[in-house]
């Protein structure tokens, strides 16, 4: 809760920490909705309880993965050199990020279930605001498929299903949105789709037109995807990826007309808990704040977002405007740890700590350097932590947003910098 | 005192307007 001043967040310690029990969100799910609202799926963390995960990795794990996936989108806005100008640069492409071991890219942390096919067929996929192409794991696997939760699609048991041909208009689209041009298959002329992630994980397949059901209501007949014959990465348990990014083959582009452009989500506050993520506008429960779309410095499938200011503890921090102007910023569903300019991050981690002096410090936990042993505590005050954007909007974090909390002895400022301020 | 809503619990929307090159943030949505 907001504390009287204002200014801090008041919050119980255990809300901060993982729980092993699953705590479902009692509406919004799938196939519980009306006939003429907004379809919403189920959102669920993939290491979580709620998804049913044997194992979730460690936090250094979870890190060493972020920071991966990071340096990718890092290097998408890396610069020509001598001309200043930004290129567009694809994974697969000019692109060379170094493997890391246990690494992933390309692959979130939050999972959708979807049907697929007549009869629908129930598959759970990440959902991923970074990246475009939707795709999963198709039978026979001709090449190889990891293991996954559920049983894996099968196009030869849907009556609905078929492939794109090469020839087709939509087998030309994948480039834009994978970053790989298209192949064509010398036997049956059907278009074949790559898409490679930065740590080399890949899914290489047919490119197919299936119907797609989002719950019993929503429905989208000819829906474009992957039906992947070679899948090879640290994807987890889940059947594939669906891409919610900007590019034409992105779910958001090929539903336009049903759903006008427009998704919303809510993220779980915790592994432990659920969410939601709906297609079109409407039934928002409460007033919202805008703030444009950039063009995310000419990389223009991620989503831009110009960020203006930082207030800690109600108090605008003193960050020239050319810090934020000349980074840019996105937003992105699959990173966990918020990155900040360096100078950025400095002025909040120092604003930061003087509002926290009033607990004993505890070691860094990989990229978070700022942590609190807070094990002698039930709860605990922080100073409330304020993004502005441009549009004159101010967005409160809660409690959630600003600490990570690994374990009572080790709760973090959940924000890192940048090496380069370019970034 | 009565305790009607729980700050903690509630979670942030996130809505997507592509059509409308907009990014939208609210507090009650979810």
């Amino acid at each position: 809760k907001v504390a009287p001043d204002g200014h801090h967040l008041t919050v119980e310690l255990a809300a901060l920490l993982p729980s092993a029990a699953c705590s479902r969100r009692s509406a919004k799910v799938t196939g519980v909705k009306k006939e003429d609202s907004s379809p919403s799926l189920e959102v669920v963390h993939r290491h979580g309880p709620c998804a049913g995960a044997s194992k979730a990795p460690s936090e250094a794990e979870i890190f060493v993965r972020d920071q991966a996936r990071v340096d990718l989108i890092h290097s998408k806005f890396s610069e020509e050199s001598g001309s200043g100008s930004v290129q567009r640069i694809r994974p697969s492409k000019a692109t060379k990020i170094p493997a890391k071991s246990g690494a992933t890219i390309g692959s979130g942390n939050y999972i959708v279930s979807v049907g697929l096919g007549t009869p629908k067929k129930e598959l759970s996929l990440i959902f991923d605001t970074g990246s475009d192409l939707t795709w999963t794991q198709c039978e026979p696997c001709a090449r190889y498929c990891y293991s996954q939760k559920d049983p894996v699609f099968a196009p030869s048991k849907s009556t609905s299903y078929s492939n794109i041909s090469c020839s087709s208009p939509s087998c030309s689209q994948l480039e834009s949105g994978t970053g790989n041009e298209p192949g064509c298959s010398s036997a049956t002329k059907s278009c074949i789709y790559g898409i490679q992630y930065g740590d080399q994980s890949f899914s290489v397949g047919y490119f197919a037109k299936e119907t797609l059901s989002l719950s019993s209501y929503d429905v989208i007949e000819n829906f474009l995807f992957g039906c992947g014959q070679n899948n090879r990465g640290l994807f987890g348990s889940a059947a594939g990826l669906l891409g919610l990014g900007q590019d034409k083959i992105s779910i958001v582009k090929q539903t336009a007309q049903k759903y006008g452009q427009i998704f919303s989500y809510c993220l779980p506050k915790t592994a432990s808990s659920t969410g939601y993520l709906t297609f079109g506008g409407g039934g928002n429960g409460g007033a919202l704040k805008y703030t444009p779309i950039t063009k995310a410095h000419g990389v223009a499938n991620f989503y831009g977002l110009d960020v203006v200011g930082i207030k800690v503890g109600g108090t605008q921090l003193p960050i020239s405007s050319s810090v934020f102007s000349t980074s840019g910023a996105i937003i992105d569903s699959g990173t966990v740890i918020t990155r900040l300019p360096p100078a950025a991050y400095d002025a909040l981690k120092s604003a930061f700590q003087k509002g926290m002096t009033a607990y004993p410090k505890a070691p860094e936990l990989s990229i978070l350097d700022t942590c609190y042993d807070l094990s002698k505590y039930t709860s605990v005050d922080v100073p409330k932590v304020s993004f502005l954007f441009k549009g004159g909007t101010e967005l409160d974090l809660d409690a959630i947003g600003i600490l990570y909390g690994a374990s009572p002895e080790q709760v973090c400022l959940a924000f890192a910098g940048n090496q380069d301020p370019r970034s | 005192v009565a305790i009607i809503g729980n700050v903690q619990q509630k979670s942030l929307q996130v809505v997507y307007d592509v059509g409308g090159g907009r990014v939208g943030f609210g507090y009650n949505g979810c």
